[in-house]
């Protein structure tokens, strides 16, 4: 799924 | 956003917001290793290239832009600012870095999330991350005695990724299919690396000594 990639984290 | 990634974020701020401060009032860094400064610039290079093309939220953005900031501003200064340059010893912080950078592209190249070219550099920059503090620590073993702020810097590094370990472990339970391997090995593996380190910090913070690391 696509949030799976998106880093949300620094 | 959970307690433990803002401690971890706050934490990790502060350990940049000591060196600056510590550079920019004494006009020296004498004991910080160059090295680990580039590599750490790299690390958020290639970390925060979503930094235009994917926004998360307004504190995302900001911390973004403060750690590119703030290390960029660091290399400059050991590098081109007059005074403090001098007071670098750069035939003690010998560590080949470039022997850092290689191995993780590499890995970066075998094992990523997607193979696409934001994911081998956010991989990249994980590993290098994980690397990244090996000179400063070989140049803390070079010259043993530790100001309190490169001890305090390299402490709270450490503290950092140790608190992003325990956020991993919160999200692990409360969201579903949160699973990051390459996040949480890379994570692991760099704290570890300060292990012995915070062994010696504490033992010397809890004899009230001053810290020396072992030969």
């Amino acid at each position: 799924t696509d949030d799976q990639t998106t880093k949300d984290e620094l | 956003m959970n307690m433990f990634r803002f401690l971890g974020d706050m934490t990790h701020l502060f350990s940049v917001l000591v060196l600056l401060l510590k550079i920019h009032t004494i006009k020296s860094c004498a004991g910080i290793s160059l090295k680990t400064q580039e590599l750490y610039a790299i690390v958020f290079a290639t970390r925060y290239l979503d930094l235009f093309t994917d926004y998360i939220s307004l504190y995302n953005t900001v911390m973004k832009l403060v750690y590119l900031g703030s290390s960029l501003s660091i290399v400059w200064y050991m590098r081109r600012h007059k005074l403090v340059r001098r007071s670098y010893d750069k035939d003690q912080d010998t560590f080949r870095h470039h022997f850092l950078i290689l191995p993780c592209l590499i890995l970066a190249l075998l094992i990523n999330e997607k193979f696409t070219f934001m994911e081998v550099m956010w991989a990249f920059s994980l590993y290098l991350e994980a690397v990244a503090i090996l000179p400063q620590l070989v140049l803390l073993q070079r010259t043993r005695n530790i100001d309190n702020l490169t001890g305090q810097y390299v402490f709270l590094l450490g503290a950092y990724r140790s608190f992003y370990i325990l956020n991993w472990i919160y999200r692990y339970f409360t969201e579903v299919h949160y699973v990051h391997w390459i996040t949480w090995i890379s994570g692991l593996v760099q704290t570890l690396l300060y292990g012995d380190f915070f062994y010696y910090y504490f033992h010397s913070w809890k004899n009230n000594e001053k810290l020396q690391l072992p030969a």
